[in-house]
């Protein structure tokens, strides 16, 4: 999980 | 209607104007604009009913999986208009000239043998978002975690499709299905686009950003 952060942190936005 | 509301906007490619065309600049710019056309796309993907509800991991390898095929099918829709050529952008439109000089003819052949089946079809905007949508839920990921909510994801836009042909092309009862069987040759475009990107970025000539560079890897 640590290799795909960007989409990690895009899906766990709220917009 | 969900679908349809959720469709994002076009974006632009803004090539930059002080820039001497060449195939380095042409694939900068195709890479930079899918940068941003990923990122528009995780925020779509969000809209799909039931795609919140999987889990994070689950809903990752979809994208993980689908992307390069949800990427393409929108050039492929928003290229149905025109003849012999792709619009990557509705300020970037490669023509078959241009798309040798980036190295892409190939690539854009099988791109544009994809848009000959849906102009040919007569392919609607409400039927090329649910087909996105199932791409998206059908893209065969090998790490879901619980594949019968997938399933169930999957079955609810495949209602949506039989649904809406049922209403609308009541003289085509095989037009769902007829959808349906374009998806290989999306799959097998999305491949060759995938392989190819990643060649591009061995080279090491083509400066990427991190969320395109990020899915290539995924898919290595």
């Amino acid at each position: 999980k640590e290799k795909h952060k960007i989409l990690h942190q895009l899906l766990q936005n709220s917009t | 209607s969900l679908l349809l509301v959720a469709e994002p906007e076009g974006i632009f490619a803004m090539p930059d104007p002080t820039v001497p065309e060449s195939d380095i600049k042409a694939l900068t710019t195709l890479c930079d604009l899918a940068d941003r056309e990923l990122v528009v796309n995780i925020g779509w993907a969000k809209h799909i009913p039931g795609f919140p509800s999987l889990s994070l991991a689950d809903q990752m390898s979809l994208l993980q999986s689908g992307w390069m095929e949800i990427l393409i099918l929108r050039v492929v829709f928003r290229s149905l208009a025109l003849e012999d050529k792709l619009v990557y952008a509705e300020d970037y439109i490669m023509d078959e000239e241009q798309s040798k000089l980036a190295g892409l003819l190939d690539l854009n052949n099988a791109i544009l043998q994809l848009v000959k089946k849906y102009k040919t079809m007569g392919l609607e905007k409400e039927e090329f978002v649910v087909l996105k949508a199932i791409a998206l839920a059908n893209s065969d990921s090998m790490q879901i975690e619980d594949s019968e909510a997938v399933q169930r994801l999957q079955d609810v836009l495949h209602g949506a499709l039989q649904d809406y042909e049922a209403t609308n092309h009541p003289e085509d009862p095989r037009r769902a299905g007829k959808l349906i069987m374009t998806l290989p040759l999306l799959r097998q475009t999305a491949a060759r686009a995938v392989q190819h990107f990643c060649s591009i970025k061995q080279d090491g000539r083509v400066p990427m950003h991190k969320l395109f560079l990020e899915l290539l890897e995924a898919k290595a």
